[in-house]
Order: C-alpha cells, then sequence, then structure tokens
C-alpha cells in the first residue's frame, strides 16, 4: 500500500502541467477507419 | 551531432497511405481467386532504414472485399466495398515492401481473410441472409441450374463455370439461395454445345473472354430462378488485372 501511494503522489508531482486547452496529437496508429470496422 | 533519426511514420500520413495503396494494388493484382480487395485501415507501418534512400516498409493493413470479382476490369477505385449487411468479408495483410530510391516494390505479402460474425450481421439486420460454405449442397444446385439456364437461353458462346465466389442463404420469411460465380467463354456457341458439349473448352489465354453471373434460386413460397451473366470482353493485362496473362485455375 506505502508504495502504490509513493507511486501515485511520486507520477503526480511528475505530471508536467498542461497548457489550457491541450489537446494531445492521435496517436500514429492505427490509421482512420475508410469504411466500417467488423 | 549525429542527425535525429526521422520521426516515425503516422498511419495516416501521405507516405503510408501511398506504401498502403501500393500493396493494395499488388495484393489485387496477384490474387486469382474471389473479389478485390479495397484499404479499410493501416493498422500499422514500421519503416527500417537500410542506407541511404533504402527503407524496409512494414505495413499492416486491414481490408474490405469489394462487390468487384477479380477477374473484372473495373478500377479498384470504382468497386464498391460490399456492405455490412450483405455479409462482409475482411482481410488482414502483412506486407514488407522496399523503397529504393523513391520506388517501391513487394518484398513479401501474406493475407488471410475471414467473414464478419453471423452474430454481427443478424443483430444489424436479423432477416439477412448469411454466407454459407461454396460446396453446400444447395449452392451447387442453384449454381448448376442458373449455368444450364443461361446457356439454353443465350445465342453467344456456352459459358463455363470458373469459381463460385460467394453463396448466401435466406431461410426466412423466403427461402432464397443466393449465388455468384466467374464463368469463361468456350469456343462452342451454346447451340453447339447442344450435340457435343465435351468439345467446347475454354479459349486460350490470347483470346480468352471472362465474365461473372449472379443468381437468385427461391425454393419457397413458389420456385422462381433469376440469372444475370456478363462477359467482360477479351482482355489484356492491365494494372487491374495484370495475371490474365499467367491463365486462372
Amino acid at each position: 500500500a506505502v508504495a502504490k501511494r509513493a507511486v501515485a503522489e511520486a507520477a503526480q508531482h511528475d505530471k508536467v502541467p498542461r497548457p489550457v486547452g491541450f489537446v494531445p496529437p492521435p496517436p500514429p496508429c492505427p490509421g482512420r477507419i475508410r469504411h466500417f470496422k467488423i | 551531432a549525429p542527425a535525429a533519426p526521422p520521426a516515425p511514420l503516422g498511419c495516416d500520413d501521405p507516405e503510408s497511405e501511398a506504401a498502403a495503396e501500393f500493396a493494395v494494388n499488388y495484393i489485387n493484382g496477384h490474387s486469382h481467386h474471389g473479389y478485390k480487395f479495397a484499404l479499410n485501415r493501416i493498422d500499422s507501418i514500421v519503416v527500417r532504414h537500410q542506407g541511404p534512400n533504402n527503407e524496409i516498409v512494414f505495413l499492416e493493413l486491414d481490408l474490405l472485399e469489394t462487390t468487384c470479382p477479380i477477374l473484372s476490369p473495373t478500377p479498384l477505385a470504382n468497386c464498391t466495398v460490399r456492405s455490412f449487411t450483405e455479409h462482409a468479408v475482411e482481410g488482414d495483410c502483412d506486407v514488407k515492401l522496399q523503397k529504393l530510391d523513391g520506388k517501391l516494390s513487394v518484398v513479401a505479402s501474406k493475407c488471410h481473410s475471414h467473414a464478419d460474425s453471423s452474430e454481427d450481421v443478424l443483430r444489424l439486420c436479423p432477416d439477412c441472409p448469411l454466407l454459407t460454405t461454396l460446396n453446400d449442397t444447395e449452392v451447387l444446385s442453384t449454381v448448376t441450374a442458373a449455368l444450364n439456364d443461361h446457356n439454353s437461353k443465350t445465342a453467344d458462346a456456352y459459358l463455363r463455370l470458373l469459381e463460385i465466389g460467394r453463396a448466401r442463404i435466406q431461410h426466412h420469411p423466403v427461402h432464397v439461395v443466393s449465388v455468384e460465380f466467374a464463368v469463361a467463354a468456350t469456343n462452342c456457341s451454346a447451340e453447339e454445345a447442344k450435340d457435343n458439349v465435351e468439345a467446347c473448352q475454354l479459349l486460350p489465354d490470347d483470346q480468352s473472354n471472362y465474365g461473372f453471373c449472379t443468381a437468385a434460386e427461391t425454393k419457397r413460397p413458389s420456385q422462381n430462378l433469376q440469372v444475370d451473366c456478363q462477359l467482360y470482353g477479351h482482355q489484356v493485362p492491365t494494372p487491374d488485372v495484370p495475371f490474365l496473362s499467367q491463365g486462372t485455375s
């Protein structure tokens, strides 16, 4: 439990503050679906 | 400092799309059965730099079957992707290409196709007919009846069966067997074939005339057979059907 908490806190601090309205770029792959997905 | 490696290609980058289009044309151009496939999605692309202007590209492609038979001269761009309710067929292909001095070539390709699950189709369309196996006895019976019906009515060449492309059976509210099959003209007229059908052989490649038939045989509530056969006319190998020169099985 301590380890988890520590990791969670550390991760929280590491998180780089993002500018308001920041939209992450779409993942490079897989690409767009041209027709439909079965 | 050494130049930073180029950023990895995105699956929707123009360069990726160009490689995928090249790969799909290669796949269709080297397939001898069934239907043409169209690109649905680039699942992944990996580029390995081999040296100056020399790259190996690994593509994972998600394709969808179109309604164009593989022998059809129709350009892929004009081929309609088979709709979900017609029981779509998906193709998964891994393709290895080389890009040398900007010129693409396919080093290897491996594909397998599979129909959408019946549950998926029925969930959206409970009464839609489903794909059935091509050696189903009802399918074989309908194909035979349809080809005999065409050959008994045509004034043109006697047609022989090349392959059954797809078959679907609807069980309710009516019982209908729908089939699609590839045909080829023989060196007999339909009239001559009545006397000696064994003598009717497929035309040699330099005169070949392939075509395609669709048929629907209603078994219940009443018997009815509708057949439509179209011949493509003699074709010389084209980028859309390059393998014609290699004959077809």
